[in-house]
Parts: C-alpha cells; sequence; structure tokens
C-alpha cells in the first residue's frame, strides 16, 4: 500500500438514525456497504472523540447482554477498539433483538471527534465481519425483518442536513429511478464488488480494464477511487493539476469536460463533469482519489462511492448475490 | 417489512474543524490510502 494525501477530509458522509436498548438509545450512524460490523460510541470509551458523540450506556439497558471479546475495527479513515455485546437494534418500526454491535473503547480524536455521525452500520457480506457473530442483515433476515433480501440507497442530486436521501431496508421505490435497472453479479461475497470491464474517457476506450477490473460499491466512501496505476493518464486526460485540496480544474471548462463511462454488464454508465466534479467554495475539484490495493484477485480496484452513486439508485440484492444500478431521479 | 431511513448530510471533517477554529494544517500531511479498509487482513 502506497500512502498518499488524504483528501476525504473535505468530503461530506450520509447518515441515519437507530436505536440501541430498552429503553432505546438514539445513534446517527453511517449505514456501510464496505463494512460489516455495527458499533457506536459507548459510555466504557473516554477519548474526546466519545464525549463529543452520543454514548451507549449498557447500564441503562435492560436487554444489554455483554461479550468478553474486544476488537480493532479498521476504516479508510481510521482505526478504533471495540468491546462486544448484545442487545435490541430499533431501525424504524422493525426491532431486531439480540444483535451483536461493537461498544467502542477508545476513538482517535481524528477523525471520530469530528464526524457529524456517531457510528457505523455495516451492510457488507458477514465473512468480512467478525467471525463468530451475526450482522444486522443477517439477523434482519433471520428474524423475518425484510419484505425482500433487498436493501437499496437514493442520493438526492440537491442533499442537505435534513435530506441528502435515504436508505430503503427490504425493496426499492420505483419513483426514485427511471429506467431499467441494470444487474451486475457479485463476483466475490465479501464486499458488494461487481466487474467493470472497461473505462471509457469520453469516446476514449482506456483498455485499462483489458484484463478485468474490480469495482467495490461502497456508500460509506464519497469520492470516486481510481486504481493507482491509471491516476496519472486520468488526470493528465482531464487537464486537472494536483493542488492542497486534491486535483483541480478550472470551474469555466467543467461543462467540456470529457464524461466517463463505465461498461458494467455489457452497458455504459456514463458520469458527466457536472456529477465528478466537485465546486467546493468556487474552487472545482475532480471528486477522485487513487488506491494502491488491488482486488483480492489482482484486479486494479475501484470504489463506486457516493459521487457515482448520486447518479445511480443502488439496489443491493442479498437473496441473488448482485448489484443494480438505475438512473436516479 | 420494507422501512424507509432518512439520510442526513453532514459536514466534512474539514467544515467541522473550522466551526470548532481548529488549524487545518495538520490535515494536509495526513496520508492514507482508502482502499486500507478493503484489505481483510487489516480487519
Amino acid at each position: 500500500v502506497a500512502y498518499e494525501p488524504l483528501t476525504n477530509y473535505l468530503d461530506s458522509f450520509y447518515f441515519g438514525e437507530i436505536s440501541i436498548g430498552t429503553p432505546p438509545q438514539n445513534f446517527l450512524v453511517l449505514f456501510d456497504p464496505g463494512s460489516a460490523n455495527l458499533w457506536v460510541p459507548s459510555t466504557y470509551c473516554q477519548t474526546p472523540a466519545c464525549g463529543n458523540h452520543a454514548r451507549f450506556n449498557p447500564s441503562l439497558s435492560s436487554t444489554f447482554s455483554s461479550i468478553d471479546v474486544t476488537y480493532t475495527l479498521c476504516y479508510g479513515f481510521g482505526d478504533l477498539s471495540v468491546a462486544l455485546g448484545y442487545d435490541t437494534v430499533t431501525i424504524q418500526n422493525i426491532i431486531i433483538r439480540n444483535q451483536e454491535f461493537g461498544l467502542s473503547l477508545s476513538e482517535p480524536s481524528t477523525p471520530f471527534y469530528y464526524l457529524d455521525f456517531d457510528g457505523i452500520l455495516g451492510m457488507a457480506y458477514p465473512g468480512i465481519g467478525i467471525s463468530g457473530y451475526n450482522t444486522l442483515m443477517q439477523n434482519m433476515l433471520q428474524q423475518s425483518q425484510l419484505a425482500e433480501p433487498i436493501f437499496s440507497f437514493y442520493y438526492s442530486r440537491n442533499p442537505t442536513y435534513s435530506y441528502g436521501g435515504e436508505v430503503i431496508l427490504g425493496g426499492v421505490d420505483p419513483q426514485l429511478y427511471s429506467g431499467e435497472v441494470l444487474w451486475a453479479p457479485v463476483v466475490q461475497e465479501l464486499y458488494w464488488k461487481i466487474s467493470i470491464e472497461e473505462f471509457s474517457i469520453g469516446l476514449s476506450a482506456t483498455s485499462w480494464c483489458s484484463q478485468g477490473c474490480h469495482g467495490i460499491v461502497d456508500t460509506g466512501s464519497f469520492r470516486l477511487t481510481i486504481p493507482g496505476q491509471f491516476m496519472s493518464a486520468f488526470l493528465q486526460a482531464l487537464g486537472a493539476e494536483e493542488s492542497d485540496y486534491g486535483f483541480i480544474v478550472n470551474c469555466s471548462s467543467v461543462p467540456s469536460m470529457p464524461t466517463l463511462y463505465f461498461t458494467i454488464s455489457g452497458a455504459q454508465l456514463p458520469l458527466p463533469p457536472s456529477v465528478y466534479v466537485l465546486n467546493n467554495d468556487g474552487t472545482c475539484v475532480v471528486g477522485v482519489e487513487s488506491t494502491y490495493v488491488p482486488s483480492a484477485s489482482g484486479q486494479p480496484l475501484w470504489i463506486l462511492g457516493n459521487l457515482f452513486l448520486r447518479q445511480y439508485y443502488s439496489i443491493f440484492d442479498l437473496a441473488n448475490n448482485r448489484v443494480g444500478f438505475a438512473q436516479s431521479a | 417489512g420494507m422501512v424507509r431511513i432518512p439520510l442526513r448530510k453532514g459536514r466534512s471533517v474539514q467544515e467541522v474543524m473550522r466551526e470548532k477554529g481548529v488549524p487545518e494544517g495538520f490535515l494536509k500531511n495526513l496520508r492514507g490510502d482508502p482502499g486500507r479498509k478493503y484489505q481483510l487482513n487489516k480487519s
């Protein structure tokens, strides 16, 4: 792994509310298909990051059971340690009993102190979760809480703090997308990872994926992440220049920049410059970052984050192990 | 069997730090790799 300057401190995250315990204690969590564990800050944790967030107090919950196990959880932006416990989790009107979750023991200030959400609710496959414990999605399925074994994400094109989109557990809302759904099979049932057959910049096919590429669909990540070996050529094609705030372009040139095309399941999914260029207070930044981590089987790895998913309503089909994309409303 | 959970769009770490009056300089020195999240041996 090559460590390069991080720019994700410039990005926003999307989160929603859940409750844990009896009576319920409320938390704002990131719904994250890129991880599989649920954790929230707890009163066990005395670091400033925990003090700045809602903390779960197990002694106030009549349904809490502790497990004498601790783990370190790793994310792209930092790591934290948790103790495991069981309790009732409530999401809207769905009640999931005996759900394993992490109670944070220690959270580093950067970035956790400065995040608007309290914890993370992982929605990836159980294989990447803490071994021996059910993920929340597994328990929802086992307890027959979902009408369909599906969840879907919609991101508003004009998000605000009060409404940035929604996650739908147990179904899809056809009013939030248009056209047909394009389905892509999951290539490895760990992450929501799919095959990318070709990547084109405008009319020019790059052939970067001629030996196969993989893309992880992850709402817990914001930008479009490009395999590091292609980054230089990509930026050159766009005419972007590196700065302290990322890869900048002249805002007046954005309308004439090329559309990017991802070929997935034989169809091209376009991403216009109005979507992949972010205007941060008058500075136009290409919303990309690079990774030098390949897919487990060696293919170049892309991460399709919020920026991509603002354009495409995404459907995660647990029964058929596939991801669906449709033009977002 | 189907629930809709509204999502809020939060602020960036940079915005929160600005509001709290924290110098941002050190953020520019942060290094990492977003792909690290997907390395199983790190979990």
